[in-house]
């Protein structure tokens, strides 16, 4: 009753093709190619007989292209968002080992590949060879990058905030909306200082959001922390930021994907003072993909 | 301190030992985290300034090797792309701006074109380091990195190359951050340790005057640029600051540093500052130290002070306002002033025999002002004094030419019966050896009375 | 280095604001 079958499946052009990294279930990084929205997706499969001479009966061989969410606290559930179906060959008997052409044409992908604490997006080609007792599968993982391109007007953010009597601040950032290698550029103003301060720093928050009501969860994730001030400043001091996000491990912003789950971006500005208190105000920005310039 | 300075340099060893093999076998990524983790050491705040010193010393001499790699890679046309920009992906803020600044200098060796924008761009982010004695060594680091590379030209022909007016800008804007923070490091720590801060300030002026210093040495500062552009950004940061310790230093600084014929085109200015600095500031020392280099400017340069400056009245004028302005100041020191002010009318106009009466004029007025009635024998008053009225018997070798001064006798009668005397000694004395003859009776009269307390 | 060397504009402190005591 054993496998009997090895399967394989090769995309087409994949010299021409580029891999882009996503963490696995074991958190370990894995390189897989990468594909856009819109992009077909073909290749072969290729099927060998274990056994040389030997026979496989089968109820037929499939191909599926799938995008599914999975939500590690429902592991039973898997939300599959794109579907796509190839039948390869229909019931019969395999006596020899076979290639098979697939094709799926302008294949939609309108997420991008996620994995993180407690949910993963993936998309993935699946071949069924469909048996009496026990289905042969053969998964090939693939990873979506979702594109944008965002209209000129990018607002700032500029906010006073502080705590009566104590401290003052403006700070102020020179978009709302960064792509993944662009650099915030902003700068804190400092109107009243009455606290003795030790440093200030911008941490980068990941906050990854699953379920609703009152089943939702959220994990917080601290991805970058940069320093851009040491030392106490005085009232009318103005502290340049400039942080490249080139330099972090970014991926774009996802809001309600599929109704099931967000991943929101803030840049969390903190000061500390010499008693390790920390003052914080958070912001949130939204993080995008540009797409390169060849491709456009 | 020891202890802990001994530490830190064992680590700056270490990793610059690293970095050099990592550069050395071109591996600039691994170079750099190594002279990042070596930078680290510059954030502790355990060390004495003495102490941050010789850390600072040793780790900046490191940081030439990485230089002098990226300078040899660049010249080489290998250059790194974007380098500038690697160096900020660095988390902490210190090590950060050391490379910034280090690749900078790089990157303006061997392109003019970008050397307004980086310097600029050096200065400002310098910004972020608020930390007294941190931001201090980082902003002396940036000078000294830029010492040969200020742009020296009245016009470039790129505007990109900047000009000697992007150099003062920049100057001026190191300057400012210095001074600011070199004055904060007061308000640092317990009341108890003020003196103790106080020892630690006068260690660091060096820091903040080398800007005034790095000013001087552009050559494209002329005079006009310098009443214009330098001397007035300068002036209001020291008067501002109203710190006695920065007062003091940085207007000798000024006085040192900048040649005489700026000084001589910017007395006014200079004085009036004078005026408005803080009372514990010895406002005299400086002025008198102002003085004796004009003076001896005089007597090197040809033809002497120019016509159109009229050096002892503006001086005149000016001291008379700083005394009016500054009511702490001790009577000795008002007459240590009348006495530098007399040197410079002997020494830059020898003929002028009333200027030399107008300071007597002076000193008699201000006395009276202060309703003195007379100076004891030996105060500091009196030895000042003395000092005054001696100098045109010295000068002049001619007791007749003393008798012209009509404010001389009258200045005698503040002595006391000890002080009248001992004067009246050195006005015989210089007589006698000089076979001064006294032709008339009205002149003999004159002097007999000045002298009286040898007679009476 | 267009993008490495941005800032924004920053407000001019005063210079009683810039020397005075820590408040």
């Amino acid at each position: 009753f054993g496998q009997g079958a090895e399967v394989e499946i090769v995309l087409d052009n994949v010299d021409n093709r580029r891999t882009a990294d996503v963490k696995g279930e074991d958190g370990k990084k894995e390189k897989h190619y990468l594909f856009y929205d819109g992009e077909s997706v073909a290749g072969k499969v290729n099927i060998a007989l274990k056994k040389a001479g030997g026979r496989l009966e089968h109820q037929g061989i499939k191909i599926e292209f799938i995008g599914q969410i999975e939500l590690y606290y429902d592991r039973g559930n898997h939300h599959e968002f794109t579907s796509l179906l190839k039948e390869l060959a229909p019931q019969g008997e395999l006596s020899h080992s076979i290639t098979f052409p697939f094709e799926f044409l302008n294949v939609e992908k309108p997420y991008e590949s996620y994995s993180g604490s407690n949910v993963r997006l993936r998309y993935f080609l699946r071949v069924t060879i469909v048996r009496w007792l026990s289905d042969v599968v053969k998964e090939l993982e693939l990873v979506v990058h979702t594109l944008s391109s965002y209209p000129e007007l990018n607002n700032s953010i500029k906010m006073e905030v502080g705590i009566e009597d104590c401290l003052h601040i403006e700070f102020e950032y020179n978009k709302s909306r960064y792509h993944l290698k662009d650099v915030i550029v902003g700068k804190i103003y400092f109107l009243l200082v009455r606290i003795k301060i030790k440093h200030m720093e911008i941490a980068i928050i990941k906050r990854e959001t699953t379920g609703s009501g009152p089943n939702t969860f959220t994990e917080n994730e601290t991805i970058a922390k940069y320093e851009i001030m040491d030392g106490a400043p005085v009232r009318g001091e103005s502290i340049p930021i400039r942080v490249f996000l080139a330099g972090y491990d970014l991926a774009p912003s996802m809001k309600d994907i599929n109704k099931k789950f967000s991943v929101r971006y803030y840049l969390n500005l903190v000061l500390m003072d010499e008693e390790d208190r920390r003052y914080f105000k958070q912001q949130e920005i939204t993080l995008w993909r540009k797409g390169e310039t060849s491709r456009r | 301190q020891e202890k802990l300075l001994d530490t830190a340099l064992g680590v700056v060893k270490v990793q610059a030992l690293e970095m050099k093999r990592c550069l050395d076998r071109s591996k600039l990524m691994d170079g750099l985290k190594h002279a990042s983790t070596m930078l680290g050491e510059l954030r502790t705040s355990l060390l004495s300034p003495k102490s941050y010193y010789e850390l600072y010393m040793a780790t900046t001499d490191e940081l030439r090797y990485l230089e002098q790699y990226l300078l040899d890679e660049f010249q080489r046309g290998r250059k790194v792309t974007d380098l500038y920009e690697l160096v900020q992906y660095a988390g902490n803020i210190v090590p950060r701006l050391y490379l910034l600044i280090t690749v900078g200098l790089v990157y303006i060796k061997t392109n003019d074109s970008i050397k307004k924008n980086l310097l600029k761009d050096m200065v400002e982010m310098c910004r972020g380091v608020q930390h007294p004695l941190r931001g201090l060594f980082l902003r002396n680091y940036l000078l000294q990195c830029t010492r040969n590379i200020l742009p020296d030209t009245v016009e470039a022909e790129d505007e990109n190359e900047g000009t000697v007016k992007d150099s003062i800008e920049f100057v001026q804007s190191n300057f400012a951050e210095m001074n600011k923070l070199w004055v904060r490091m007061q308000h640092q720590g317990h009341s108890r340790e003020k003196e103790k801060r106080e020892r630690e300030r006068e260690e660091l002026r060096l820091l903040v005057g080398t800007n005034l210093v790095r000013l001087s040495q552009l050559e494209s500062i002329n005079v006009e640029r310098y009443k214009r552009l330098v001397l007035p950004g300068i002036l209001e940061q020291v008067v501002s600051c109203r710190d006695a310790i920065a007062q003091e230093y940085l207007m000798e600084c000024i006085i040192q540093v900048f040649p005489d014929d700026f000084h001589l085109q910017t007395l006014h200015s200079f004085l009036k500052a004078c005026a408005e600095l803080q009372p514990g500031v010895n406002v005299k020392n400086i002025i008198i130290a102002l003085i004796d280099r004009l003076a001896l400017y005089s007597q090197r340069a040809d033809g002497g002070i120019p016509a159109e400056i009229r050096l002892f009245d503006v001086f005149s004028e000016q001291i008379a306002q700083v005394i009016e302005a500054r009511q702490d100041i001790p009577t000795e020191d008002i007459v240590a002033l009348q006495v530098s002010l007399i040197n410079l009318s002997l020494k830059c106009y020898p003929d002028r025999v009333d200027y030399v009466d107008k300071v007597l004029e002076t000193t008699v007025d201000i006395f009276k002002k202060m309703e003195l009635q007379r100076v004891q024998y030996n105060s500091a008053v009196s030895r000042e004094l003395s000092k005054l009225m001696k100098i045109p018997i010295d000068n002049y070798n001619n007791i007749m030419t003393v008798l012209q001064l009509d404010h001389f006798a009258p200045l005698i009668e503040y002595f006391d019966f000890y002080g009248r005397k001992d004067l009246s000694a050195y006005l015989v004395t210089n007589a006698l050896e000089n076979e001064t003859l006294i032709p008339t009776q009205e002149q003999t009269d004159t002097l007999l009375t000045m002298i009286d307390s040898m007679i009476q | 280095t267009a993008d490495a060397t941005r800032r924004l504009n920053v407000k001019k402190q005063t210079l009683d604001d810039a020397y005075a005591a820590p408040a």
